[in-house]
């Protein structure tokens, strides 16, 4: 089993070798790489070899033989389904982001409980009532979600999004969710990133 | 010097840390730490031992000692006076956004380029135009920007910050800014924590 410490690594291994990609790079190695992620090339190569032998000394590795095996390990080679519950300020522009397309996922479907949003037209979305999230979660077989509500809705929301068959929940909101053990939750919180800069500041 | 890996841990160390407070912790230990934030007891007693001498063994550490000791370490003692460029959804959201009282920070100006924009209110705060930006960013000596504009027009903006003298960037675009070494820039990017639950979805 890998241990979780390397796993939060490898999406961004992922996306910058994409990157690499974008820029014509065909090759790539690890102290190239190291330098790109501010990791030791050591430890780089100690990472990838968990999944494989990819690159022999000297050659590097053969960046699209990388991104194809990262997209596997990280079972992205389809589009997962995401629901978005809060079709507020964040969950309107979570229903126009572009950038979910050719990673891995892809919005589904978007659900509000303000009777002046059901039924509006976000994007590509019709805005669904909560009434119905956990029946048409359940036939849509969505297993992941961003949860774009207020902090003091984000609990119950949580819950309900589980009964519905949802697994993974990425929240937005700044309150700890209290969920099952088999549940995983990440959350969006630009102050850790911040207070990660201001150590640096005068 | 601490190593950057170290560093990037301890937002989520203050974050933990006031959790329990709002819990009426008052002690805690590097097990029960360590247990909370998914890392090693021992690997949170070595990164606090960096920065001096806390807990007795046996005794554990204090909660209030720790977050005011880490609030010093990653120099949030104040409030950081923050612009965010680009008042469209997430703009929006961030001007409203409550999670950054208690934390460090505090959204100061808000800009967009957009007529229809100028000269709004949002939240507490009047969208001013990006034609003054570089003036009015310098006369408020803000340091730091929160960059909210599309992909298109996210490098352009992030080199007028950089004239304004601001110095870290928490960009949500997706594109890779490309900044003076000595500016620093983080990135929010869900699809990064999205692909790290996928990995252990079926
Ligand atoms: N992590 C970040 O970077 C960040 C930034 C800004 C805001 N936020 C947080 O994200 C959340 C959303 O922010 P926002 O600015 O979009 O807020 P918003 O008020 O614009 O939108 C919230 C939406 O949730 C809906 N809602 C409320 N209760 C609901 C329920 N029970 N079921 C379904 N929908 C419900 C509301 O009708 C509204 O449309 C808030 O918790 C906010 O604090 C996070
Ligand atoms: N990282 C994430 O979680 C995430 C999620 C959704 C969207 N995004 C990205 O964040 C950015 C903003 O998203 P949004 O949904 O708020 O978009 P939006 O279109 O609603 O808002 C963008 C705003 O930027 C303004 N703008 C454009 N050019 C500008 C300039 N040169 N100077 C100042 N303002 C300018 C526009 O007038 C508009 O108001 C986009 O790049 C989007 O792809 C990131």
């Amino acid at each position: 089993k890998i241990p979780d410490i390397v796993v939060a690594r490898l999406p961004r291994y992922l996306q910058v070798l994409q990157h690499m990609k974008q820029e014509k790079l065909v090759t790539t190695n690890s102290k190239v790489l190291g330098d790109r992620l501010g990791i030791s090339a050591a430890q780089i190569r100690k990472d990838l070899s968990q999944f494989g032998e990819f690159g022999k000394q000297g050659t590097g590795y053969s960046v699209d033989f990388l991104i194809n095996t990262l997209r596997v390990i990280l079972n992205v080679t389809d589009a997962w389904k995401i629901v978005v519950v809060g079709a507020g300020d964040l969950g309107h522009a979570l229903a126009h982001y572009q950038g979910f397309t050719n990673r891995g996922f892809q919005v589904s479907m978007v659900f509000d409980n303000d009777p002046r949003l059901i039924g509006k037209q976000i994007g590509a979305f019709t805005v669904q009532d909560t009434a119905d999230l956990i029946d048409k979660v359940r036939a849509a077989e969505i297993h992941v979600a961003m949860l774009t509500v207020p902090a003091s809705a984000a609990q119950k929301v949580a819950e309900e999004l589980v009964k519905a068959g949802v697994t993974a929940i990425l929240s937005y909101a700044p309150i700890v969710l209290n969920l099952p053990h088999n549940i995983q939750v990440q959350y969006i919180d630009p102050i850790l990133q911040l207070q990660h800069m201001t150590y640096y500041l005068e």
